[in-house]
């Protein structure tokens, strides 16, 4: 079964996908 | 019928925080059962099923599809649930009860909000909508 997400922000975009949208 | 899951590609390694995420390796390819818009996807990976951030993965087919809905730079109306303050110089720091605008819901969980005259982005998890209209 799926449990609820994790309560916290997710982690940023990591640096590739920064740069990819830059 | 069958369910059809869509794939996407990990761009980038990724340890899990908790026993509810998997850890994902650049090129591994996943599953998406379910997309919550905070930011947090669950997936299954070969036997392994857990949560995983989106913005560590691209969709398998055309990546360079933008996924991410238009901006709305009349701003939508929201307010914080919870303090944050930010760790990244494009983040915004903001104390619980404040409203602000969204402008850009991103699919990642990090929404670009405005307040006053300041923008950055924000934990979309951290926000609820306000009913009342500017």
């Amino acid at each position: 079964s799926i449990k609820l997400p994790p309560q916290n922000p997710p982690p940023r975009p990591p640096a590739e996908m920064r740069r990819k949208r830059a | 019928g069958p369910i059809i899951l869509e794939s996407y590609r990990v761009i980038s390694d990724y340890s899990k925080t908790s026993k509810y995420e998997i850890n994902l390796l650049t090129g591994d390819l996943v599953e998406i059962v379910e997309k919550s818009p905070n930011g947090w996807w669950f997936c299954q990976c070969d036997t392994k099923r857990g949560w995983v951030p989106a913005s560590y993965l691209e969709p398998l087919d055309g990546p360079e599809e933008p996924e991410d809905a238009d901006p709305n730079y009349a701003g939508e109306l929201y307010i914080t649930t919870q303090a944050y303050k930010a760790a990244q110089d494009d983040e915004l720091t903001l104390e619980t009860g404040e409203t602000i605008e969204v402008i850009h819901k991103l699919l990642d969980g990090w929404w670009v909000v405005r307040k006053g005259e300041e923008t950055g982005h924000f934990p979309s998890m951290f926000l609820h909508k306000t009913g009342e209209k500017k």
